[in-house]
Parts: structure tokens; C-alpha cells; sequence
């Protein structure tokens, strides 16, 4: 019987690249957010020796590591929220309660042997003006959200000082149990209670940044010759 | 592209030579941000007496290569010559769109020859 065929040479490099097939491109082009060129030129070697300010002589960035977020990783995953577009656009005074968000993040593409080693959430607010004298500082809180159930128990918890820029929050060891591999979406629900009532906020951007360590492809150390 | 195979010749001896792997040729400058590709090298060349002894400031030599290649100098038939292989190799990172929308930063590991050696 006749093995399966061999992979044409695209294939074979996209196999040896451990991507299962060629990702379409961008449905529509969007900026790379500026922390992911920065992790790619700092640790992309053929680009760090062109540029050779990047790299002080004599240091070697380790395998399997992303220096600058401080984790072991090899994939870096900048995901976009796939709620943006259904969220209203403007700031809102209410006199009640500030609204809730949605937010929902894709990780089909995270591989079941794909270790996280880091999930950072990453919101941009957009602030109503708040009355004269108002006390400054929101608190925000994040919690499962489950689709048709509504919103579970709150597991974060995190006073914010400002909004001019974005906020940051760890979900690995809150909303994302340590050594749990990714689920195949991670659906939030949000909130942002002021200090002083009534100055609602509106929720402009949200994305999350995904480290994880593919052991497949790391190399154990080689150790060093006799 | 690379550098054409070499024949006979002094120049022939192993070492590593230039492969530059275009993404466009491959048909991927549509998903793959950056790079626009990368130069992974190949090892080509003869592993004879004294290819196999590197020079200064290369790999050290095997015993093993040496011997074979002495074996090969003195009785051709018995013992082909070491092979020329990589004998050290550097990472690259890709930056690219994946089919969810996402922006991936990857980084593999002994993507580029960056020095040959007689094994």
C-alpha cells in the first residue's frame, strides 16, 4: 500500500515550523501593537545582529525564555477581543450603575501541549469627565462569563489608579489556574465601579497577551563540552 | 537562493554555505509579518585530510573524523570520508497573522547553520 505522500517543500517547512497548515493573512490588516515588534526585534538574532546596538557583545538571550516579560515561553500570542465591535462606543453618566462588558478571546490555536506561562489582560478606557471634585480611582473586577448562564463568581479583583493608560491585570493563578492548559476561549465579563458615582467609563480596547512554552520545540540545554 | 554546489577544488573543502529562504517564494509574505526571510546556510564540502583539522578558533575536531579521514588517505575503498554537518546553529523568531486574527511572535530554535564541521 502506498504511504501517505510526501509533504511538497512549503509543507515540510510549515511542519518543521509546527503550524499544522498556512495561516490565510489578515482578514483585514491591522497595526502589530508595538510590544510585539519590540519582543520580535529583541530576540530575532539575524535582526539583533543587523542592528547591533540591540545586543551588548557577549550576551546570548536564552532558549525558550522571553527576557523582556520575564517567563519561559517560544510563542507569543497578541489576541484580540472578538466582542469589540458589539460594545456601545460612546462614555456614559448614568445615574445608576456603570455597565458591565463582554469580552471574548479565540484560543482555539493554542495547542493542548502549550504550557502558559503568562496571560495579560490589557484594557484601554476611555473616561466620561467626572464631576469637579470628584475622588479619582475605579475599581475593576473581572469574572467568568458563561454564555446563556450569565456571569460567575468574581475572581479579580484590582484597584486602578488612572485610565490615561492602559490597564494590565494577571489572569494566570486568578481567572486561569497555573498549570491548566488554554481553553478553547476565555469569555470575561468586566466591570469598572468608580469612586465617585455616576462617572461611568466605556471600555475602548481589549486584548491579551498570551506567553506560552511549547516543549516540543525547546531543546534541553546542551551541556556545556568536557 | 543559494550558493551554487561545489565540485572538486581547494575551495570545496567543508564549510558553510549561503541559503537565503524567501517567504515570498514560498508564498507566505501574506500571514508572515516579519521577516521577509532568513538565512539558513548549508554545509557542503570535503571532510579530507586537513579539512577535517579546523583552523584556529573552529570546532574542535573529533578523533573519530581524523581517523576516518586517515583511514580514507590510506585505503580509499575501505572507509568513505566524514560527512561536513552543522556544527553550530542559531535561532530565528517569525512574527506573523495566524487565521484568528491573532499577532503570534515564535521562536525556533537551530534554524540557521552558522558553522560546519567533519563528524
Amino acid at each position: 500500500a502506498r504511504g501517505p505522500t510526501a509533504p511538497g517543500p512549503a509543507a515540510a517547512l510549515l511542519q518543521a515550523l509546527g503550524l499544522r497548515d498556512a495561516p490565510r493573512g489578515a482578514p483585514k490588516p491591522r497595526p502589530v501593537p508595538p510590544l510585539m515588534w519590540r519582543l520580535f526585534r529583541r530576540r530575532d538574532p539575524q535582526e539583533a545582529r543587523a542592528k547591533l546596538r540591540w545586543t551588548p557583545p557577549g550576551a546570548t538571550l536564552r532558549p525558550c525564555h522571553v527576557e523582556e516579560l520575564g517567563v519561559a515561553g517560544n510563542i507569543v500570542r497578541h489576541i484580540p477581543d472578538r466582542g469589540a465591535q458589539a460594545r456601545t462606543p460612546k462614555p456614559t453618566m448614568t445615574a445608576g450603575q456603570c455597565p458591565e462588558w463582554t469580552i471574548d478571546f479565540d484560543l482555539s490555536a493554542v495547542e493542548p501541549a502549550e504550557l502558559p506561562s503568562r496571560a495579560r489582560l490589557e484594557l484601554r478606557f476611555e473616561a466620561a469627565e467626572a464631576k469637579a471634585g470628584a475622588a479619582p480611582g475605579w475599581e475593576l473586577s473581572v469574572a467568568p462569563a458563561v454564555e446563556g448562564v450569565g456571569t460567575g463568581p468574581v475572581l479579580l479583583r484590582q484597584a486602578v489608579a488612572a485610565l490615561e493608560t492602559p490597564v494590565h491585570a494577571e489572569l494566570l493563578g486568578a481567572a486561569w489556574a497555573w498549570n491548566a492548559s488554554a481553553p478553547r476561549s476565555l469569555c470575561l465579563a468586566l466591570a469598572l465601579r468608580p469612586q465617585a458615582p455616576g462617572a461611568c467609563a466605556h471600555l475602548a480596547e481589549a486584548s491579551l497577551l498570551l506567553v506560552t512554552l511549547d516543549p516540543r520545540l525547546c531543546h534541553p540545554l546542551a551541556r556545556p563540552r568536557r | 537562493e543559494a550558493e551554487p554546489a561545489v565540485g572538486g577544488g581547494p575551495s570545496s573543502a567543508c564549510r558553510a554555505r549561503r541559503l537565503y529562504v524567501s517567504f515570498r517564494e514560498v508564498g507566505w509574505h501574506r500571514w508572515v509579518i516579519a521577516p521577509r526571510g532568513f538565512l539558513a546556510n548549508y554545509c557542503q564540502g570535503q571532510c579530507s585530510l586537513p579539512a577535517t583539522l579546523p583552523g584556529p578558533g573552529g570546532p574542535p575536531a573529533l578523533n573519530h573524523a581524523v581517523l576516518r579521514a586517515l583511514m580514507h588517505s590510506a585505503v580509499p575503498s575501505a572507509a568513505g570520508l566524514p560527512c561536513c554537518v552543522p556544527a553550530r546553529l542559531s535561532p530565528i523568531s517569525v512574527l506573523f497573522f495566524d487565521n484568528s486574527d491573532n499577532v503570534v511572535l515564535r521562536h525556533y530554535e537551530d534554524m540557521v547553520v552558522d558553522e560546519c564541521g567533519c563528524r
